[in-house]
Parts: structure tokens; C-alpha cells; sequence
């Protein structure tokens, strides 16, 4: 990507890790594209030694030493053998894997739009992908075969940008089954949230011991300028990669406009659906349309542009395929009105400027929201990572949009498919420095490191960004982390009512459910504290922590509490005195709050004068 | 022929690898046998036996022959498989 790691401070001079290069990221993904220079493998020494996966080589798909393995996995036998090879035909994957890990890429752009020098978040390491969707999405039994594979390979992280359409159990989801597996092979799993927000609990990938990745804006905002024939310049949004030069061109009102031989009045084509407009009346015409779509119906009328009025959300953008600027409904309303009143009407659409948000960042309008819908007192989404117009490397196997045949090498898009590499890759590189942390201590560090966010631009505040805003140069020296292992996330699984019979099925430890565990999901030990109860009530609740000393050999840290009115918050003991690097001590965390019929939140930050160890504290109405 | 009599593809998931020399591949087509009618044959039925890092195994199977792979010892859980969609 050409900004986003900019944005979070992580720029090019970061400190890396010598043994960055042996770092294995395992993307489970659409494929990819071996030829995009973002993979290029110049100065990458030979493969890892602990690499133990396979290349699924053939004439059209070879690895190298930046894609040191690739598999393809599809059980339905109803794929051409031609396309089963793990290159990318969608370019999804191709976007993902650059975006974690791909090596840095002089002037990349789309059409000269954000254009930079493209980086991954860890440019040295290696690429092991594992082709898991196609066309027609991504099946759980090669999902569940992926990760089988992925883990006994010998990959560091892995990274899935895929969720469920809807919201499953533990147990009976093959994400949170292989993402399990993999956090007991010392393999975090990086997850996209989801991409059904606002909406409050729409989240798909929640289990605790996976990264649950929201999705947020950076400081690029894009607009495309509409000119109209009475000097009059509006400013929309869209990628328009077309340059008409300023040329003036006649412009209709799709209203004006319907195909009528085909049995459409004004009020089809006032919306410039496909078939709807009179290709007569709109060629070589710029079309006003009064919602906003691909754009596929001015396209295939033959118009030279099109101008949409929507009331739609507006914080991210698409590429079209042919000129088009999407207005907010007031400046849609004068633009009709001058399309409407005026003699011989004529308009121009600029080429996309890059400007700066400085409301970034802020979630995303689709980013999935909490909470959690299998454990309310587990805050889900963990943190958030850019993800809305992320510009990243593109298989150049498909047109950049479904309705062209531009073929371009590296693209702009967004979801928190985007989010969750970013995640992958600042996990990857927390991990080159610490190769011997768990998952949950890598996890922890990425959490209680986020930049804080604020509740003033996200409605539905930590529900949306979680502890915040992943800060990857920070997350490799947390000072502090709240680790757990396998025999944590089994405590937390008698409290979630899975059978001691289950149990014993997933875990090698001899561990017993007792009336402790049953229940105290909430004592799971995770970098986040949730309480939630039913609305009216007040509730207390006592949590029980221990943190581990990564940062100076003896230092002392304090508790500092931020609890705003309906939050009590007391923390014993309230200053923690380390003594040796790797040492643990607890503390007892007792929240009361008077939750009414909403969310209240506050913090718990461990301060040492160096490390500020932040964890959000949240109390809502069930 | 009603909808229980319709194979389709279930998730078969059986926690931790079995410990010591045992041929997991194996073991999931004996268990598949348990369930299937005789005219049936394993090995078109099982999509993936997942042996490498965990316990499992993919199979296109009836309604009743996934009840009954729920009933065994060793099973964890037993669902349909879904499609999951990019982000």
C-alpha cells in the first residue's frame, strides 16, 4: 500500500528485524498473482529451513523465493484443471498478500491516483498461499483442509480476509476450528470482522483466540469534481481514472432519457439502471442518475460519463469504467436543477484528486460492529487497521472493473478483507523481533499498544474499533502482555458450556471443568475487559489478570484509570513491581456500572513512564 | 426420495490429533463405513481427511448418516459446510 502503514507512523526507516526474512505469512486467499512486482524475490536469501509446505508448480504458476509455497483446494470436482493452480483469476488474494507482505514497489498507482513507493507490512518476508476461493466463494471444507496444511507447514501467521453470511458456534465454524488448531501450534490467525456494519453485532469472525480486525479510513479521501456549463464546480466521490480534459460535454437527466421501445418510462430511467436508458438520446452524453450503482447502465448506453445523486454512505469509493462522480444529495438536487432548467446543459467530470481526511481515522460505515454474539463479555472486534481505498497489487487475469478491459497492476479497494493484512502483517512483524511469543502475547501487544480512538466519529465506539487503532512500530515493544495458551482458551470453553467430553477431544491437558471455570468466560485473560447485563441494571464485576514483564527487567507500573460517570473502576493492587524480564504478576480489576440502555467505556492503562499498556474497559446493556 | 436421503458436505471435526502410530485416513474411512449402506464406497464419499495438524475429515453424506456420526465417541461437532464469502 502507498500510505496506510505511513499513516500509522510505520514508515519506511522502521527498525526491522534481522530475521524478518524467516518469517512465513500464510495467506488463505483467491490465489495469487506471482508476476506483480510486489512479489518480486531480488535479495531474498534461500527458503526458510522450517518451511516444510509444498509448491503446486505448473506451467503457468511457479514459486520463487518471496512465494516460497502455493496450493490450490477445491473438493467440488467442478473447476477446469486449467484454473485449478493457486494463481489468482479474482485478484482479491493478489491485494492481500502485497498488502501484509509484499516488497516495496516504486511509483505504484491506479491510473496515477495515490500513487507511491506500495509496501507490505513486513517486505521481507515470505509468502506461503493457500488458494481457498473462487468464484463462487470459499467452501468450508477447503477452508478447514488450508488451514490443516498451513499449520503443519511451518507458517508464522495466517491470514483469512473471508467470514460466514451468518454467525456460527466455536465449534461449528471452520475459521474458529482452524484458527484454534493454529493458536496451539504457536500460529496467530488474523480475521476480518466482517463487512455487515453498522449494524450492532453483525461481527462473523469472533472467537478469542483469533485477531478480529475492523475496518478504518487514512487521510486520503478521494474527489472527483463535476463542472456544469455554468461555471459551477461540485465535488463528489469516486475513483474516476479518466481524464476527459476538461472538455465539455452535452449532459441529460437519465429521467429524460428512457428506453421506451423497451417498455421504460422516466421513472425507470431516472435511475440509469442496465436496459433502462434510450442509447440514442444518452451517447456521448454525461447522464444525471438519481442513484448510485456500478454504473454499468450509463456504460452500456454509450454515455461519456454520469453524474449520481445518493444519500448512501460516502466514506469509501469504487473504480468505474467509465467517468462518473457520486453527489451528496443536496449538490445532486442544484446539479438536476440546472440539468433541468437549462438550455442545452453541459458538464465535464475531472479526474480524481487525492486530498487529505483530517477526520481519519474513523471505522468505516460497513466495517462489522460488536459485540460479540457467542460471548457478549468478550469484546469483539479486537482493533481496527486501514481498510477503506487501500491501493495494492491486482492479478492482471481480470479487467478492473466487470464492465471494462483495463488491466492494471495494482488497485484500489476496500473491507476489512483490507483491514485484516494490515493486522497479518504488523503481527508478522511484531513476531520478527519476539519468534518465540504466543499468539496471545503477539495479540495482547497489538491491542494494548492501538491508538486510542474516539467514540465523537464511531457511534458504536469500542463495538467498532475495538482497543483501537493497530500502531505496528509500538505493538513490538508493549512493555507489558496478558498471554494465555491453550489451557486458557479450555477454561474459557467449560464457561461457554462446551462438555467435558468435548473438551477432552481438543485439548492434551488433563483439565477438569470446576464451579470456577463454568461461567467466567470474563476471566479469560485478554487484553480487554467486557461486562454486559441486562438494561436498567447495575452490575459488578471482578476480573481476574495477569501480565507478563517484555519490557525493561525491573520497572515499576502504575495503574491509571479512566472511568467516566456510570463506571466504577478499582484496580488491585494498583502498582505492579517487576523484577526480571518474563516475570508475571495479577492484579484484580472490579468494574460497577449503572449501564441504563446503552454502552458506557473506559480504560485501564498499566504506565511504567515508558510503556502505556492500555486496555478499554466496557459495560453495555445485553 | 425426501431431503435426509440428499448427500451433502459435512464438517466432521474431532479435536487433537490421535496420539501414537495411528492412520488417521484410515480411521475416518472405518468410521464413514459405520454409517454408510454397503453399496456405498468410502472413498467417494470423503472429500478430506484432515490428519496433518488436527483431527477430521470432509464427507458428502445424508442427513441421518451425519446424525449418526454425531452420536460416536471422538466427534466434537458434526455441521453442514457452508460458503463463506471474501471480505
Amino acid at each position: 500500500t502507498t500510505r496506510s502503514w505511513d499513516f500509522m507512523g510505520f514508515n519506511k526507516k522502521v527498525k526491522r528485524s534481522i530475521i524478518e526474512s524467516d518469517i512465513i505469512v500464510g495467506m488463505l486467499d483467491t490465489g495469487i498473482w506471482p508476476e506483480s512486482q510486489s512479489f518480486n524475490d531480488t535479495g531474498l536469501g534461500p527458503i526458510p529451513k522450517k518451511w516444510k509446505g509444498t509448491c503446486q508448480s505448473s506451467a503457468n504458476f511457479t514459486c520463487n523465493r518471496k512465494i516460497i509455497g502455493a496450493k490450490s483446494y477445491r473438493a467440488k470436482g467442478d473447476i477446469p484443471s486449467d484454473y485449478k493452480s493457486p494463481r489468482d483469476y479474482e485478484g482479491h488474494g493478489t491485494h492481500t498478500s502485497s498488502t501484509a507482505a509484499g516488497g516495496l514497489v516504486s511509483k505504484a498507482s491506479l491510473y496515477g491516483i495515490a500513487k507511491g513507493t506500495a509496501r507490505g507490512g513486513v517486505p521481507s518476508s515470505r509468502i506461503a498461499v493457500y488458494k481457498i476461493c473462487w468464484g463462487d466463494g470459499c467452501y468450508d471444507e477447503d477452508i478447514l483442509a488450508a488451514f490443516d496444511d498451513a499449520i503443519a507447514d511451518g507458517v508464522d501467521i495466517i491470514s483469512l480476509s473471508v467470514g460466514s453470511f451468518s454467525q456460527l458456534e466455536y465449534f461449528d465454524d471452520t475459521i474458529a476450528i482452524g484458527a484454534f488448531h493454529s493458536m496451539k501450534n504457536g500460529v496467530l490467525t488474523s480475521n476480518s470482522a466482517g463487512n455487515s456494519g453498522p449494524i450492532l453485532s453483525s461481527i462473523t469472525n469472533f472467537s478469542p483466540w483469533s485477531l478480529s480486525v475492523a475496518a478504518s479510513t487514512i487521510d486520503r479521501k478521494f474527489i472527483t469534481k463535476v463542472k456544469l456549463g455554468n461555471g459551477k464546480i461540485y465535488e463528489g466521490t469516486s475513483i474516476n481514472t479518466f481524464d476527459l480534459k476538461g472538455k465539455m460535454y452535452p449532459f441529460i437527466a437519465g429521467a429524460a432519457a428512457p428506453s421506451t421501445s423497451q417498455g421504460y418510462t422516466s421513472e425507470d430511467s431516472r435511475f440509469c439502471g442496465p436496459g433502462t436508458l434510450n442509447e440514442t438520446l444518452v451517447k456521448g452524453k454525461i447522464v444525471f442518475c438519481d442513484y448510485d450503482s456500478d454504473g454499468t447502465g450509463p456504460a452500456e448506453a454509450g454515455a461519456i460519463g454520469a453524474v449520481f445523486q445518493s444519500g448512501g454512505y460516502k466514506d469509501y469509493v469504487f473504480p468505474y469504467s467509465l467517468p462518473l462522480s457520486n453527489l451528496n444529495l443536496d449538490d445532486g438536487r442544484n446539479v438536476l436543477n440546472y440539468v433541468n432548467t437549462t438550455e442545452n446543459p453541459i458538464a465535464t467530470i475531472f479526474k480524481t484528486n487525492v486530498e487529505d481526511d483530517q477526520f481519519a481515522p474513523f471505522v468505516v460505515s460497513f466495517s462489522s460492529r460488536g459485540p460479540n454474539p457467542a460471548t457478549p463479555d468478550i469484546l469483539k472486534p479486537d482493533v481496527t487497521a486501514p481498510g477503506v481505498d487501500i491501493l495494492a497489487a491486482w492479478s492482471e487475469a481480470v479487467p478492473l472493473t466487470e464492465d471494462d478491459t483495463r488491466i492494471v497492476p495494482y488497485n484500489i479497494i476496500s473491507g476489512t478483507s483490507m483491514s485484516c493484512p494490515h493486522a497479518t502483517g504488523a503481527a508478522a512483524y511484531v513476531k520478527s523481533f519476539h519468534p518465540t511469543w504466543s499468539p496471545a502475547a503477539i495479540k495482547s501487544a497489538l491491542m494494548t499498544t492501538a491508538f486510542p480512538m474516539s467514540s465523537k466519529n464511531n457511534l458504536e465506539a469500542e463495538f467498532a474499533y475495538g482497543a483501537g487503532h493497530i500502531n505496528p512500530a509500538q505493538a513490538a515493544q508493549p512493555g507489558l502482555v496478558y498471554d494465555a495458551g491453550e489451557i486458557d482458551y479450555v477454561k474459557f470453553l467449560c464457561g461457554q458450556g462446551y462438555t467435558p467430553k468435548q473438551l477432552k477431544l481438543i485439548t492434551e491437558s488433563n483439565f477438569t471443568c470446576s464451579e470456577e471455570t463454568d461461567g467466567a468466560v470474563w476471566d479469560l485473560n485478554y487484553p480487554s475487559f467486557t461486562l454486559s447485563a441486562s438494561p436498567g441494571n447495575s452490575i459488578t464485576r471482578v476480573f481476574h489478570r495477569t501480565v507478563t514483564n517484555v519490557g525493561s527487567p525491573v520497572s515499576t507500573y502504575k495503574a491509571v484509570v479512566n472511568a467516566p460517570p456510570g463506571l466504577i473502576i478499582q484496580v488491585q493492587p494498583s502498582v505492579l513491581s517487576f523484577k526480571s524480564l518474563g516475570q508475571k504478576l495479577t492484579f484484580v480489576v472490579t468494574v460497577g456500572a449503572e449501564i441504563g440502555n446503552s454502552m458506557i467505556s473506559g480504560s485501564l492503562i498499566w504506565d511504567d513512564g515508558v510503556h502505556q499498556v492500555r486496555s478499554p474497559i466496557v459495560a453495555y446493556a445485553s | 426420495h425426501g431431503s435426509s436421503d440428499k448427500r451433502q458436505v459435512y464438517i466432521i471435526y474431532m479435536g487433537n490429533l490421535p496420539k501414537g502410530k495411528v492412520s488417521t485416513t484410515s480411521l475416518h474411512t472405518s468410521m464413514l463405513h459405520e454409517v454408510l449402506p454397503s453399496s456405498t464406497v468410502g472413498s467417494e464419499v470423503l472429500l478430506y481427511s484432515y490428519h496433518r495438524s488436527f483431527n477430521g475429515f470432509a464427507a458428502k453424506l445424508t442427513e441421518d448418516e451425519a446424525a449418526k456420526l454425531r452420536e460416536k465417541d471422538g466427534v466434537v461437532s458434526v455441521f453442514r459446510s457452508q460458503k463463506k464469502q471474501l471480505h
